[in-house]
């Protein structure tokens, strides 16, 4: 009954040789990689609730801050879910499904590290999520100050293109054209199973055309330019 | 003005050809405690696509010799021993084989191979801020056999500099590190070498890496992979394997997947549309080192690489954000 049963139950059948390697029959392999799903279908929830635990630490409700954290917290354990970001498919309901029209909506993208050892470098991850809209977007760590992001004065703010790429594997994209625009942004330092958390808000929507498209020849500036 | 070099902010600076998109040297500065910079290891790289056509029993098999053993998913076998990687040009997907592109965190070089203008293998070649290794992540596939001829297809990885004489390291099952020495057994003394490719290839699950007292260089991989250094100086992957008879050990079929990338069950493909053939994403990472510090290298990063960060998405109303709440609310709260 234990949650991660599943999951396990199917890492121990593709252990076979053919999984490991591909070399079995095509609905073979398909039907490994159902089998993971399955157990990782089971597991999120699971997983999900510690992340939001981590995130929002029971607190009594001594202070108004929690009373707006309340409200954030009940609408991220309606929407907060895991989203894979393989490199063959480009699927991310929650990210796609955020209304940033307007500034509606913001986008949260909670980034959890599951190594338990301390490496000798603090640990970042390029971090890669869809968004529905071509635009700027500010990018901005909120983790433990959820609580005062209000206060945030903006000091780990990142501003960031979202760019447009190629859908990957099209045929799970729900893209209609094979194009998606996506937001890219350094996440850590990560903890040893550790949670970091982010907020993406829309800062400045940009027309399809004037969007930073992949032949711009600009550099970043963030890099030296070596002759 | 012919090349580009990028930096990583971490010691490490990626050169490429203007002209060409290829990579052509690495400098690299590993910061040691303290803040400080080891000395300057300066290495020629080279990255290239390649393949080996599988023995192929029904016409590579010597007339009287009925031992035909095809390459398949319990045999790995070139069709000739000794056969020459087959390299891949690059090729123009649009208006150019190489297209140079700028990200939020750092450079994309984008490189197309194949032959006549049919591109089939698109690498992207990542240099980003902050991260210790140059990312070289690939699409292969579907893989051409319509010159009848099937094909295994290798990443190899070109580094001059480095005499490794034969040696180079793999992992066994991300723990131990075993030397391996070409057309050598340890256990035995291998006097005739039959399969001087086939019989060099070895499994890699986490890392390969070779080394001299100068530089050392290290492919982490994302998946369990075959892996050698065929020619002193260079390392493979292989990454995708397409042959067109079965080697009689296994299912009664070759490594032929036609449904490649449709899923033939309806809503998203009809099943009467049959693909051209698996497509296959993946990524390699490259690290360069000091000398003798290829182990060190590899175990820097292949835990990561495994246990990658796990994302979670969620979306809020903007006004949850910004504490709205007036102190009446507080009394009513407290209330």
């Amino acid at each position: 009954s234990h949650p991660f049963y599943e999951l396990e139950d199917a890492l121990g059948v593709v252990q076979h040789h053919d999984s490991i390697t591909g070399t079995g029959k095509e609905h073979v392999a398909r039907d490994y990689s159902r089998r993971v799903q399955a157990g990782i279908d089971k597991a999120t929830p699971h997983v999900l609730s510690i992340i939001l635990n981590q995130m929002f630490p029971n607190r009594t409700l001594k202070s108004a801050i929690d009373l707006q954290n309340s409200g954030l917290q009940e609408r991220l354990e309606e929407t907060l879910q895991y989203c894979p970001l393989l490199l063959n498919e480009s699927i991310c309901e929650a990210a796609t499904n955020t209304v940033f029209e307007g500034g509606k909506e913001n986008m949260y993208v909670v980034v959890y590290n599951p190594l338990y050892q301390q490496s000798l470098q603090p640990r970042t991850w390029v971090v890669r999520v869809p968004v529905s809209m071509p635009g700027i977007y500010s990018v901005e760590r909120v983790d433990d100050d959820i609580i005062l992001s209000r206060d945030q004065t903006g000091n780990n703010k990142q501003l960031v293109h979202a760019r447009v790429v190629n859908a990957r594997n099209d045929n799970y994209t729900t893209h209609e054209n094979n194009t998606i625009w996506q937001v890219e942004f350094l996440a850590g330092p990560l903890l040893p199973l550790g949670a970091v958390t982010y907020r993406v808000a829309l800062q400045q929507p940009l027309g399809e055309t004037e969007s930073l498209n992949e032949d711009d020849e600009i550099l970043p500036n963030n890099f030296i330019e070596i002759s | 003005e012919s090349t580009l070099s990028v930096s990583n902010g971490l010691g490490m600076i990626a050169s490429f050809d203007r002209s060409t998109g290829e990579m052509d040297r690495v400098l690299s500065q590993t910061k040691i405690f303290g803040g400080a910079y080891s000395d300057e290891v300066d290495l020629r790289l080279e990255l290239q696509w390649g393949y080996y056509t599988p023995f192929n029993s029904e016409h590579d098999t010597i007339p009287g010799d009925d031992y035909g053993q095809s390459s398949g998913a319990y045999v790995f076998r070139p069709s000739m021993p000794n056969q020459p990687l087959n390299v891949l040009p690059t090729c123009k997907s649009g208006k150019d084989s190489t297209r140079f592109v700028p990200t939020p965190l750092g450079l994309e070089v984008h490189t197309f191979y194949g032959h006549d203008d049919e591109c089939w293998v698109h690498q992207i070649v990542r240099v980003t801020q902050d991260q210790p290794w140059i990312e070289v992540e690939y699409t292969v596939g579907p893989v051409p056999i319509k010159d009848g001829r099937g094909k295994e297809v290798v990443s190899r990885f070109l580094t001059p500099d480095i005499a490794n004489n034969g040696v180079f390291f793999t992992d066994s099952n991300a723990r131990a590190f075993l030397k391996r020495q070409r057309d050598y057994r340890p256990s035995w003394n291998l006097t005739t070498v039959h399969e001087p490719i086939a019989g060099n290839y070895y499994p890699v699950t986490a890392a390969i890496f070779l080394q001299d007292e100068n530089t050392s260089f290290a492919v982490l991989t994302d998946r369990a992979r075959g892996g050698s250094s065929i020619v002193d100086g260079t390392l493979e992957v292989k990454v995708q394997r397409r042959t067109l008879v079965d080697d009689r050990h296994g299912v009664g079929e070759p490594l032929n997947e036609t449904v490649g990338g449709m899923t033939p069950y309806p809503p998203f493909g009809d099943a009467t549309r049959m693909g051209r053939g698996v497509i296959v994403s993946g990524v390699h990472r490259l690290m360069v080192g000091g000398g003798n510090t290829g182990a060190q290298l590899a175990r820097s990063a292949m835990d990561g690489i495994f246990a990658q960060p796990l994302i979670f998405v969620g979306s809020a109303p903007s006004d949850l954000n910004h504490t709205n709440v007036t102190d009446t609310t507080l009394e009513d709260e407290e209330a």
